[in-house]
């Protein structure tokens, strides 16, 4: 399984649809500060099932719909579709990729789609558990949060190791 | 279970304490157990030893030093377990040239095995990607994609 | 006593938001009790509004973002409560170069009054200051000093 | 007050005696990761009277002692003196300058020196508290503290506040 591309529309600074595509090999997001890198990397936090608004540096889950800004009002909805590639290609081209989509309107009601069938957060949980994405704990290292590993009690590494296991 | 707990600690540990060696050039490191008959709750300490120093409490150690064990025991869990992607945001912002020339190194051995996403200010790191990906924010506060040159 | 922290406070709040415009370009902060009628006990809460973008919470902020910010409070603090030295610790590492610059503008200012002692590992902060400390450890586990040209 | 000079033995990674001298205006401490830039901020703190092991990246104050190396025996004690010198300098050339000395030994023993003459840490923070170095919580800014600036919880931005007043 690969991720193949990601799509943002009014999710944080991405007020306009956003798609960014993974091609083969290592990816490096690079910018100035402020301009939105770590925003993406909150996206796919979100799009994998984040619950935790506090995770994505927000108070409250509304934080992640685009608030305006100079000249743009603020968007109705936040929405994120993660595209995943099967590495080994099967014969129906239908069955090779798996489209996730999240979609939080700011009244909070939540949508969410696997290859555009309405579905609960929980199903998407399962499928990606299924192609072993199943702990994104240390899969997805956050800004500033490589300094918690080593500062961490004794307690909280072990959980680190428990989620491994 | 305990037995997958001692399996996979076990695991982690050793893989642990190569990477530490191959990002720092030498010295050791390892995870322990506080309560070794405890197994199943006992929480667990880090010994560190650069090389040429002494072994010392993790927490003497600078901050580019915390940064490499960190991803030294980060890329243990995930050779142990591996994920699809790896999202590396800034992890090499507190890392001297030398480091980050090592840190690349590592990188390169285990991107055969994943896809890596890293989020970076430093050019060495760039200089190792196959694709960059740019963002500005031309319009005040809201975000576009660009495409990079590397020069 | 009240009387001492409002004045304090209100000082140090106006040269923070006028910190944060002259770091930032642009933009507004300010400092806000969270208990306007418990001047005596209540805790503080900041608001930021970077330039171009919406007033929100800190936290949303980005890493660079962030350190400007913190910057622009410290020395406000210090602007009113004027301390012999400042020794910062590799405060500029999250910045990017145009960052790094204002942040070398500000120091620029305040060093009238300061004797500012800086930690860092980025050339444009380096190129700023009046002499260069080299830290090395030739032998290991042993730090000593060396003189350091810088070109 | 202008601070001159700063000798450390034994302190950290700094077995040898070591004269750190700080000209006019702005001074850059440079070098690689872990060489002892950090330590000569810790030794700055602590000849201040740092009375938390904890704020040295320590467990116990011993921690702050030569610990030995792969070619050298431990060291017995630290020791740190710091040279202060008067900006306007006076008639008398030895009432132009402030200095201060920490030593610690292995067992515990601590000794304090203003101008060589034995005194007890309070004499040392009474004596820069006289020359406006009393609180150093915001005019020493520690390797990683300015994220905690701002993640800081409404009550200790308060006391931040509140040791400025
Ligand atoms: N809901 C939102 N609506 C509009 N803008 C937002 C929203 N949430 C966050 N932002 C803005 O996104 C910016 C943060 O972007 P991000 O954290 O991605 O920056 P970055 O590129 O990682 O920068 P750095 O290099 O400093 O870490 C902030 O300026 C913040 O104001
Ligand atoms: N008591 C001690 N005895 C010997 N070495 C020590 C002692 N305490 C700390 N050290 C060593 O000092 C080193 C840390 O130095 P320091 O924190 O000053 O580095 P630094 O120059 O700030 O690096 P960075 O750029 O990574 O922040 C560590 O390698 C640690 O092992
Ligand atoms: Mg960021
Ligand atoms: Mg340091």
């Amino acid at each position: 399984l690969r991720l193949e591309a990601l799509e943002l529309y009014g999710f944080k600074s991405f007020v306009d649809k956003t798609k960014v595509t993974f091609p083969d090999g290592t990816t490096c997001i690079v910018g100035p500060n402020g301009c939105g890198k770590s925003n993406i990397a909150d996206a796919i936090c979100w799009v994998l099932g984040e619950q935790s608004a506090k995770s994505l540096r927000g108070s409250k889950m509304e934080d992640v719909i685009f608030a305006g800004s100079a000249n743009r009002k603020p968007a109705g909805y936040a929405e994120v579709t993660m595209t995943w590639q099967r590495i080994e290609a099967l014969q129906d081209e239908k069955e090779s990729r798996l489209v996730v989509t999240r979609r939080l309107y700011r009244n909070g009601d939540s949508e969410y789609l696997i290859n555009q069938t309405a579905c609960r957060l929980k199903d998407i949980q399962n499928a990606l558990w299924d192609f072993g994405m199943g702990s994104k704990a240390y899969s997805i290292i956050e800004q500033g949060k490589i300094g918690q590993i080593l500062n961490a009690k004794p307690q909280e590494r072990r959980t680190l190791i428990e989620e491994a296991a | 279970c305990i037995e997958k707990f001692r399996e996979t600690f076990n695991t982690v540990n050793e893989r642990f304490g190569h990477n530490f060696r191959e990002l720092f050039g030498g010295g050791a490191a390892q995870l322990q157990l506080l309560d070794e008959d405890n197994a199943l709750e006992s929480g667990i300490d880090m010994l560190v030893q650069p090389p040429g120093k002494k072994l010392q409490n993790v927490l003497l150690m600078s901050g580019g030093e915390k940064a490499m064990t960190a991803i030294a025991l980060l890329f243990a869990i995930f050779e142990y377990k591996p994920s699809p992607f790896c999202l590396l945001d800034e992890v090499d912002a507190p890392l001297d040239e030398v480091n980050v020339t090592r840190f690349m190194r590592k990188l390169e051995e285990m991107k055969r095995n994943t896809q890596f996403i890293i989020i970076t200010h430093h050019k060495i790191t760039m200089s190792g990607a196959s694709s960059l990906l740019g963002v500005t924010m031309e319009e005040t506060g809201c975000s576009k994609l660009v495409s990079v040159k590397f020069n």
